[in-house]
Order: C-alpha cells, then sequence, then structure tokens
C-alpha cells in the first residue's frame, strides 16, 4: 500500500503506554514517541517497526563484552540489591568461563546474610570450582585478599566475587562495598576488570536509582538483567542504560547455571514491544 | 512531589480566573503522571483517576483557594482507602496449629519473613517447614535463622518433594503441639506452570490458615500479572511487601491491591529478624504520593 496513513495521536500514545508497561518509565517512554512523533513519513503500519529500530538503534553502540586483561588475574565483581540474583548469576558466570577454558574461582564475600557461604559453595561443588571463604560474620575484604592470594597461588585466569545484598540507600553497607573494592584495588597486580550490577527485570524505577548509587560507589561497569524468564519485559534496563551508559552485559533466564545468555538488543526490544 | 506539581500546574491556570472542569484535568494528569513514576501498574493508574475524577472536578476542589492541595487530599484518601482494603491482623486457627503458608517469585524475601514470622509468634510455640528443596542451600538458610531464634526447623533433602516435607511438619506440629506452623517455599515464576501445581499441591496438602504472597515492594508494571496469577492459582489470602526499608516509591502494593483486593498484612522493613511489622495503609500512601 503506497499511500499509508499518518499514525494517529492515539497510536503514540498506546506506544508510549506500552513502554511505559515494560518499565521503561515515563520520560523515557515520552522521549522515545516524542522522537517519532517528530518525524517525518512514518505511517499507522510502520510505526511500531520505526520504535522497534529506534531502541536497537540506541542500544547498538555499547561494549557488551565481559572484559578479561592478558596475562593478569582478572576480577570481576558482582553487586546489587538484595535478592535480585547475584549468588545465582555468579554460578552461571564461572560455569560459562570454564566451559571456555579459563581457569575461574570464587570469593565467597557475602559474610552476613545466614547461609550465602554455603549457597556459593554448594555451586562450586556443582560446578567443580574453588570457593574461597572464610564463613559468616569474617571481613569481606578479608575474604577477597585471601581469595586473590589462592587465585594466583593457583595461576587462575579470573576471580568472581560475590558480595552481599545491600540495598543502596545505606550508607554503612554502600561504604562497606567501597572498602572491599580498595583491598582489590591496593593489588596492583591483579585487574579489576568488571564490576557487574545485578538487577531482577520485575525492578521498576527504583533500578535507576539502585544504577546510580552502585555506579558512584563502585564504579559499575555492567549490569546483569537476572529473570528475564518471567513476565516482566525488563523495560527497566533500557532506562538504566540510557540515562547512565551502562551497558547490559548478559541476561539470566533461569535458575539453572546453563540459564545465561548474551544481551541481544533485537530480541530483546521484539519482546518488549511486543 | 505532586502537591508542588499541582499547585505550579494550577498556578497557571488560576490566573485566569475561576478554575474550570477543564483545567482540573490538568491535575488528572499529574496525578496519572506521579502514580506511574512511583510505579502503579498502569491499568490500575487508569482505574484510580476515573475513581477520583468525580471529586476532583467537584465544587470543593474548584471553589478551593488550594485547588492543588484539595486534590492530593482526594488522591490521599482514596490511597488509604484503597490500601487499606480487607487491612486486618494475623488470622489464627480455631484450633491448633494455625498453618502459614509463604509463596512468591524468586528472591522476593520469603524465607526471611518465615523467620520473622517464627520470632514474632515465638510464644506460641512456632514451628518452620523449609519446602524449598531448590535452591541451593536454602533449608541451611531457614535451619541457620531457626537456630538464630530458637525455632525448631522440620527440614526435607535436596531436590526432593517439598511436599511430603510439609506434611510431615504438619503431622510434628499436630502431634508435638506446635501452635503455629510456618511454610517456606521455593520462589517461583507465575506463569511456570508446573511449580505452579507444585504450590497448589503444598497448599492443598496443608490446608493453611493464611497464605501470603510475599511481594517485594521494588516490583514495577509486573505486579499486576503476578498479583493476578499467583491470586489466580493459589488464592492467598493475604500479602506481606518487603524491603520497605529500602526508597522505592512502592506502587506495587497499589496494583496488588487494585488487582486482587488481598489485604497487606505485614511490611517488611529490613534484613534482621526483627525488622516486620504491621502494615500501615497511611504511611504506604504517603510513600506512594511522594
Ligand atoms: N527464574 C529465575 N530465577 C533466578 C534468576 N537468577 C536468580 N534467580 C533466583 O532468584 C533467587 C535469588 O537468587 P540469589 O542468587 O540468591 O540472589 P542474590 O542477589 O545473591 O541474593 P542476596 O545475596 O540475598 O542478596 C534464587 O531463588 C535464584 O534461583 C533468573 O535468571 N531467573
Ligand atoms: N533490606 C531488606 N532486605 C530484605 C528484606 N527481606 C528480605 N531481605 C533480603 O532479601 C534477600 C532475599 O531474601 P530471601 O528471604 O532469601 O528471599 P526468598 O524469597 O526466600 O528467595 P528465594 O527462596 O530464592 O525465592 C536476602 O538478602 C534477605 O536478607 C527486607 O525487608 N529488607
Ligand atoms: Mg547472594
Ligand atoms: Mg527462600
Amino acid at each position: 500500500d503506497v499511500f499509508g496513513m499518518d499514525p494517529t495521536p492515539e497510536a503514540f500514545d498506546r506506544l508510549e503506554e506500552l513502554l511505559v508497561s515494560a518499565d521503561v518509565g515515563v520520560a523515557t517512554a515520552t522521549a522515545l514517541a516524542d522522537d517519532l512523533r517528530s518525524r517525518e513519513g512514518l505511517t499507522q503500519e510502520t510505526l511500531p517497526g520505526a520504535l522497534r529500530d529506534a531502541m536497537v538503534e540506541q542500544l547498538s553502540k555499547a561494549d557488551r563484552r565481559l572484559r578479561l586483561v592478558k596475562g593478569r588475574l582478572s576480577i570481576w565483581v558482582v553487586v546489587g540489591v538484595n535478592g535480585t540474583g547475584k549468588t545465582t548469576t555468579i554460578a552461571k558466570l564461572a560455569n560459562r568461563a570454564k566451559s571456555l577454558g579459563l581457569k575461574v574461582s570464587l570469593a565467597a564475600a557475602d559474610t552476613f546474610r545466614a547461609a550465602a557461604v554455603e549457597q556459593l559453595s554448594e555451586w562450586g561443588r556443582r560446578l567443580g570450582i574453588d570457593v574461597v571463604h572464610q564463613g559468616q560474620g569474617a571481613d569481606p575484604g578479608a575474604v577477597v585478599f585471601d581469595a586473590i592470594a589462592h587465585a594466583r597461588a593457583q595461576g587462575y585466569d579470573l576471580l568472581v566475587v560475590d558480595t552481599a545484598g545491600r540495598l543502596h540507600t545505606k550508607k554503612p553497607l554502600m561504604d562497606e562495598l567501597q572498602k572491599v573494592m580498595r583491598v582489590i584495588a591496593r593489588d596492583t597486580d591483579a585487574a579489576l576488570a568488571e564490576v557487574l550490577l545485578v538487577i531482577d527485570a520485575t525492578t521498576g524505577q527504583n533500578g535507576i536509582a539502585q544504577a546510580k548509587a552502585f555506579k558512584e560507589a563502585a564504579n559499575v561497569s555492567g549490569l546483569v538483567l537476572a529473570k528475564l524468564d518471567g513476565t516482566a519485559k525488563g523495560g527497566i534496563a533500557f532506562a538504566v542504560e540510557r540515562e547512565l551508559e551502562v551497558p547490559v552485559k548478559a541476561v539470566g533466564v533461569g535458575e539453572q547455571a546453563s540459564d545465561l545468555v548474551p544481551f541481544e538488543p533485537q530480541a530483546y526490544v521484539d519482546a518488549l514491544v511486543g | 512531589s505532586l502537591s508542588e506539581r499541582l499547585e505550579t500546574a494550577f498556578g497557571r491556570l488560576r490566573r485566569k480566573g475561576k478554575l474550570t472542569k477543564a483545567d482540573v484535568e490538568e491535575g488528572l494528569k499529574e496525578i496519572r503522571l506521579a502514580l506511574l513514576e512511583a510505579d502503579v501498574a498502569l491499568p490500575v493508574v487508569r482505574d484510580f483517576v476515573e475513581r477520583v475524577r468525580e471529586e476532583a472536578v467537584g465544587e470543593k476542589v474548584l471553589r478551593s483557594l488550594t485547588p492543588g492541595q484539595q486534590i492530593v487530599k482526594v488522591v490521599n484518601d482514596e490511597l488509604v482507602r484503597m490500601l487499606g482494603t480487607n487491612n486486618r491482623e494475623l488470622r489464627f486457627a480455631d484450633a491448633p496449629p494455625t498453618v502459614i503458608l509463604l509463596v512468591g517469585l524468586q528472591g522476593s524475601g520469603k524465607t526471611t519473613v518465615a523467620a520473622k514470622l517464627a520470632n514474632q509468634l515465638k510464644d506460641r510455640k512456632p514451628l518452620l517447614a523449609a519446602c524449598d528443596l531448590q535452591r541451593p542451600g536454602a533449608v541451611e538458610q531457614l535451619r541457620q535463622l531457626g537456630a538464630q531464634i530458637g525455632v525448631d526447623v522440620e527440614g526435607g533433602e535436596p531436590n526432593g518433594d517439598p511436599i511430603p516435607v510439609a506434611k510431615r511438619a504438619l503431622n510434628k506440629a499436630v502431634t508435638e503441639n506446635y501452635g503455629v506452623l510456618i511454610v517456606d517455599s521455593a520462589g517461583r515464576l507465575a506463569v511456570d506452570e508446573e511449580l505452579m501445581a507444585q504450590a497448589r499441591a503444598i497448599k492443598d496438602a496443608i490446608r493453611p490458615t493464611e497464605t501470603f504472597l510475599v511481594l517485594d515492594s521494588m516490583t514495577g508494571q509486573d505486579a499486576v500479572q503476578t498479583a493476578s496469577a499467583f491470586n489466580e492459582k493459589l488464592e492467598p489470602t493475604g500479602a506481606i511487601l518487603t524491603k520497605l526499608d529500602g526508597d522505592a516509591r512502592g506502587g506495587a502494593a497499589l496494583s496488588l491491591v487494585g488487582v486482587t483486593g488481598l489485604p497487606i498484612v505485614f511490611a517488611a522493613i529490613g534484613e534482621r529478624i526483627e525488622d516486620l511489622e504491621a502494615f500501615y495503609p497511611d504511611r504506604m500512601a504517603s510513600r506512594i504520593l511522594g
């Protein structure tokens, strides 16, 4: 049909609502819709595709590789608020790394929560990966220090550090995280290669506040969007990437060690805009 | 805040004289925006705005010297009314043990809530049942929490079937005179048919007095899907909202109530055992309004 109809105002409104319903947030949804509203040559038919293309375009510039530093011990620290999926994500990342031939070990630096060390240790047993721990109540910095020494002694490639869930509004807990980061920074030989913030795909706009606070406190280098196998669209990841330029580097799609996939902008946008 | 935004919107409009109904539509837009930014789900926001529309465009507002404040009052009152729907305390069974089942999405705070409830009901001789046999270390987590508060924990073997564990715990509670049985279950997706059937089977086996949907207060728009699916498949008797010690606006609370009418019976406000309190609709309303 060569003579397409102009998109109606309602059509733009509907797309805006669709985006809001996906947790993209009102500001981002309005910005995306306004971009389209100001465009020439769109039709009722081509509008949804134009939105998808615009979103994929915005997601296309990021470097989504998980960083490893050659010749040094690479360290990945996993952070985030309570219950988002950090410990499980670490098992998945370690599983992936090991299957790619990397020698990887884990640091059980959540020394606060009941059975946090046991949970990570069980994953380590299942995957055949060392877990350095000192038990509940230990100083997380001390655990990390030990874990780095162990990984270095064993000639490992990668150390992934589990940390306690912490609400970003709790200054003492964010200070504790910074203290752990300083332990890593003081080791001039190891390379802090990633600080990954795990965000629950069901999270609403609070995800932005979380990302801002963790970025400021611990210089987050990437996001992991967990639990995208549920009904939530995980639009918050788009909003965080747009506002803070922190790229999504992996997606959790289940509770098994194999349930981790790369972030694919087209698939993500297609599911989001449905 | 909403009242500041309404004052700005009406400030502009009032300069042309008395407010008209059309002017108040501006106010309704601000309400809609505020609620969406607070993570209230879109269909619930639409419903809510319609509900307050009549009063918001009523004479009381139009004649008021501070129409913005008047509208905020209308909104706040309706939020408190909705959030307080069926508001009540924990129900106990006519004959012990009172059985409480906790269900919800992964990571929402069920295991911690189980221990907090047991602690609060310590003088009724509670028994905890660790029926999450899926998550690595889940039984151990509840055992450690139980040890911390001196409450017995009945557990199962990893990867086993939770139903026999639940039945065994109920039997123990009955024969050994425990006053309350609190059953922790594995986190599950509302769309996971197999796990929702398993939760249903646990519920049918122990016939709980209370089945609580444990919901994370930072949940966004998905609260509607999750709440209605859990409501439909497991018929909870109430909800518990967690992690309210954070700064999420908590619109999920309104979404939950809006689509299920479930009472929110408890609020979890921290990681410590004592961090569980009654749910206060008026506090939640102010929080959502920001
Ligand atoms: N469906 C699904 N569940 C997940 C995913 N990632 C993690 N989970 C589940 O979410 C729950 C919480 O996961 P954890 O790894 O313990 O989360 P955490 O962030 O380490 O939690 P804390 O250490 O207590 O803050 C567990 O039941 C996991 O199995 C995912 O991608 N999909
Ligand atoms: N700050 C805060 N943290 C909480 C609250 N409730 C639970 N948590 C934390 O949230 C995380 C998840 O809690 P769990 O009790 O393991 O959650 P769960 O629902 O049992 O998780 P699954 O069994 O994996 O589905 C833990 O780190 C808890 O300490 C709360 O009210 N405030
Ligand atoms: Mg953890
Ligand atoms: Mg649990």
